[in-house]
């Protein structure tokens, strides 16, 4: 996974 | 999305409001960690800088600003609004020794060595253990208001709903966030002690006391 696009989780 | 990742959200949310209520409605902070709710406020303003360079729904951009929203507002009222309620000769635990370790391992052990990965990392480990100073307030002064072991169990149902969620996700997503995860078994785990006074005592209308 593409780990520079965010945390989708909060 | 699925059932447990939003049941945990909206348990998480509630566990927040029940403490701003509860201090709002009694006037009073009592029995409350201030330090913990610090440590709250850090961990989501460390893991929500990501408002500023993503957007992901509008669920998720709403659920942060509320979280931090009241993260802030918690701390204000033990701090400022109602400070001659709040309980700091009980609240002594050392959080110096949560941040410096938990900082150093968000170093060592992250995703990606950037700076916003890295606060991200420290925000999951702090959050695993933030919660601590107020157990040990409780384990101080043996006891704690009903209302107080609501939020606490809110809490605590919050995490252990994202490990049913995480399980889900690595079944029908193939997501796996292992940072994510050990930090939130670690933080399940220090709720089940709380867990079990909470059913076998709250639950049958009892006050939660410790023995002395």
């Amino acid at each position: 996974t593409d780990k520079t696009t965010g945390h989708d989780e909060l | 999305m699925n059932i447990f990742r939003l049941a945990g959200d909206l348990s998480h949310l509630a566990a927040i409001i029940i403490l701003l209520l509860k201090i709002w409605k009694t006037r009073s902070c009592a029995g409350i960690s201030g330090k913990s709710q610090i440590l709250f406020a850090l961990v989501f303003t460390t893991r929500y800088l990501d408002l500023l360079t993503s957007f992901i729904s509008l669920y998720n951009t709403f659920m942060k600003v509320v979280y931090i929203g009241c993260a802030y507002a918690t701390v204000y009222l033990i701090y400022m609004k109602f400070k001659a309620t709040y309980d700091g000769n009980h609240d002594t635990f050392r959080v110096e020794f949560l941040v410096v370790p938990v900082g150093g391992l968000a170093f060592l052990v992250n995703h990606d060595f950037s700076p916003l990965e890295i606060l991200w990392t420290f925000s999951i480990y702090l959050e695993s253990v933030a919660i601590l100073p107020q157990l040990f307030l409780i384990s101080k002064t043996g006891e704690a208001e009903t209302i107080t072991t609501h939020y606490l169990f809110c809490l605590g149902v919050y995490r252990a709903l994202y490990l049913f969620n995480w399980i889900w996700r690595f079944y029908f997503e193939g997501f796996f966030d292992m940072i994510a995860i050990v930090a939130g078994v670690v933080q399940t785990i220090l709720y089940c002690d709380f867990f079990y006074l909470y059913v076998t005592k709250v639950l049958k209308g009892k006050k939660l006391s410790l023995p002395a």
